[in-house]
């Protein structure tokens, strides 16, 4: 799973 | 990006875009709470934020600034422009009871301590609730007319065809932001009573009205 902080969604 | 996304992000896109033109072109603002929309300011002003620090794709900067302008200019035409039809009388539901409990979650529940990371949470949080004031007004006058009803549709659309995204990813990418997906579901459940009435009368032609 990818937790990290990071968003790439709107 | 994927199909389901790409859907969502337009849907959002038309809702904004359909609000907009409902009030320009009816020079009113009539059934629309200033309330939500000054939550939705605040949603993408303290999300995008990270507009000058990370750099995700030009499609992705764009639909922000686009979402940061049109929340504004929406704002505007409530506020400024058609100040006199705004219908404040109805839009009564007090923001503190959302504003406050989101700065609250968002400071125990996050990914991360840095105020970036803080502001992205209580964007997530309060997004998943502004729309309440807007649900509350049309509560209050049993109706809502039928642009306005597209609008609420297509907002709500949005979410859930975020939830379908949050799913393929995670089969796909392995990617799952709890944060994202918790208060996703929240705001689309939020908007269930409204969705069944839209389907089973706005889209047979017939007025939005509540059952008495």
């Amino acid at each position: 799973l990818d937790t990290t902080v990071g968003h790439d969604e709107l | 990006m994927n199909i389901f996304r790409l859907l969502g992000d337009i849907c959002h896109l038309v809702a904004i875009i359909v609000l907009l033109l409902k009030i320009w072109k009816t020079r009113s603002c009539a059934g629309i709470s200033g309330k939500s929309q000054i939550l939705f300011a605040l949603v993408y002003t303290t999300r995008y934020v990270d507009l000058f620090f990370t750099y995700v794709s030009l499609y992705n900067s764009v639909m922000k600034v686009i979402f940061l302008a049109s929340s504004y200019a929406t704002l505007y035409l409530i506020y400024v422009k058609f100040k006199a039809t705004y219908d404040f009388n109805h839009d009564t539901f007090r923001i503190e009871f959302l504003l406050i409990p989101c700065v609250i979650l968002s400071l125990l529940i996050t990914h991360d301590y840095s105020p970036v990371e803080l502001l992205w949470t209580f964007s997530i949080y309060l997004e998943a609730v502004a729309i309440l004031p807007q649900l509350f007004m049309v509560s209050k006058t049993g109706e809502a007319e039928t642009i306005t009803s597209h609008y609420l549709f297509a907002l709500g659309a949005y979410r859930a065809l975020y939830i379908v995204n949050w799913i393929y990813r995670y089969y796909t990418e392995s990617f799952i932001d709890g944060i994202a997906v918790v208060a996703g579901i929240i705001q689309t459940i939020l908007y269930a009573d409204f969705f069944y009435l839209y389907i089973t009368k706005v889209l047979k032609g017939k007025d939005f009205k509540l059952p008495a």
